[in-house]
C-alpha cells in the first residue's frame, strides 16, 4: 500500500511544504 | 473517559483546526455576510468575470498541461484551465488535512499502512466537509476566500463539469442548518478520519478505540456548544451516510472526465488517492 501511495506516505511521514507539492 | 480529558481532547484538535486550515468558517461566514469591512472579494459570474478572476486563483500547475492547454481555442481551455487551479487547491488541501490527522492523538501511532488507508478514504469527506462553510445558496467562496464563484456560473459550465459542484451546494446548504462552529468542525473532521470501516485496513481496533473517544468528546462538545439543538449528534452522523454518496459520485465523475477530456490530466497527489477507491 505504502508503494501505491508514495506521496500520501511522504506526507505522512514528513512535514511537507507546498513546493514540493 | 473523564469530561476534563474530553474537554482537553476537543481543545487540542481546535487548536490544530485553526493551525493547519488557514480559512476558517468564522472568517469564510463574515466574508459571506460582508462583515469583514472591505469590498474585496472578487466575483466570478460569467467566462468574462472568470478570465478577469484567473489572477487571483491558484494557478501553480504541472508545466505539460499548461503546454497542452495553452495550445487550445480559449472556450474549450477555460473550464480546463479552472479545473487544474481546483486541482491544485486540492492537492494543497491534502496537505492540509494529513497534517490535521497527525494532530490526533493517537494516530501517528497506527501501522503506517492504515494511516495512508484512513487518509485515502477520508480526504474528499473532509474536503467536501470544509467546502460547506465556504458556501450559501448562491455561490462558493473559493482561492482561500479572495473570490466568490456563482452557483449559477457554475452550473452553466459545460458537461460534465457543471455537474461536479451542485451536488456539493445541495449536501452543503442542508448541512449549514446545523449550524456547527469551528470547534464543532475540527471534532467531526476527526470522527471521520477516524474510520474503521475503510477497505483493506489491518488493523481495525486501535481506530475504532480512537474514533470512540473523539466521538464522546464531539458528543460533550455538542451538548455544551448547541444546548438547545436536539438531536444534533445523532443528525451529524447522519451526514456521514450522505457524504459516502457525495463522494462515490465525485469519483465517478472524475473518473468520466478522465475517459472523455484527452487533455485531462489529474494530480499525481489526486491519482494516488483515486486509484482503486470505490
Amino acid at each position: 500500500l505504502k508503494e501505491k501511495h508514495k506521496i500520501l506516505h511522504q506526507l505522512l511521514q514528513n512535514s511537507t511544504s507546498p513546493v514540493d507539492l | 473517559p473523564e469530561a476534563a480529558d474530553l474537554r482537553a481532547l476537543a481543545r487540542h484538535l481546535y487548536e490544530a483546526y485553526l493551525k493547519y486550515f488557514p480559512l476558517t468558517k468564522a472568517k469564510a461566514r463574515a466574508i459571506l455576510s460582508g462583515k469583514t469591512g472591505d469590498n474585496a472579494t472578487f466575483v466570478i459570474h460569467d467566462m468574462k468575470s472568470l478570465m478577469e478572476g484567473e489572477q487571483f486563483l491558484n494557478c501553480r500547475q504541472i508545466p505539460i498541461q499548461e503546454h497542452h492547454i495553452s495550445g487550445q481555442g480559449p472556450t474549450n481551455a477555460v473550464e480546463l484551465r479552472f479545473f487544474h487551479s481546483c486541482q491544485s487547491r486540492s492537492a494543497e488541501a491534502v496537505r492540509e488535512v494529513t497534517e490535521f490527522a497527525k494532530s490526533i492523538p493517537g494516530f501517528t501511532d497506527l501501522d503506517l499502512n492504515d494511516q495512508v488507508t484512513l487518509l485515502k478514504y477520508g480526504v474528499i469527506e473532509v474536503l467536501i466537509i470544509m467546502m460547506a462553510p465556504l458556501m450559501n445558496k448562491d455561490g462558493t467562496l473559493i482561492s482561500y476566500g479572495q473570490i466568490f464563484m456563482t452557483r449559477e456560473f457554475l452550473k452553466s459550465l459545460r458537461k460534465p463539469f457543471c455537474q461536479m459542484m451542485e451536488p456539493k451546494f445541495e449536501f452543503s446548504v442542508k448541512f449549514n442548518t446545523l449550524e456547527l462552529d469551528d470547534s464543532d468542525m475540527a471534532l467531526f473532521l476527526a470522527v471521520i478520519i477516524l474510520s474503521g470501516d475503510r477497505p483493506g485496513l489491518l488493523n481495525v481496533k486501535p481506530i475504532e478505540q480512537l474514533q470512540e473517544t473523539v466521538l464522546h468528546a464531539l458528543e460533550l462538545q455538542l451538548k455544551l456548544n448547541h444546548p438547545d439543538s436536539l438531536q444534533l449528534f445523532a443528525k451529524l452522523l447522519q451526514k456521514m451516510t450522505d457524504l459516502r454518496q457525495i463522494v462515490t459520485d465525485h469519483v465517478h465523475l472524475l473518473q468520466l472526465l478522465k475517459k472523455t477530456e484527452v487533455d485531462m490530466c489529474l494530480h499525481p497527489l489526486l491519482q494516488e488517492i483515486m486509484k482503486d477507491l470505490y
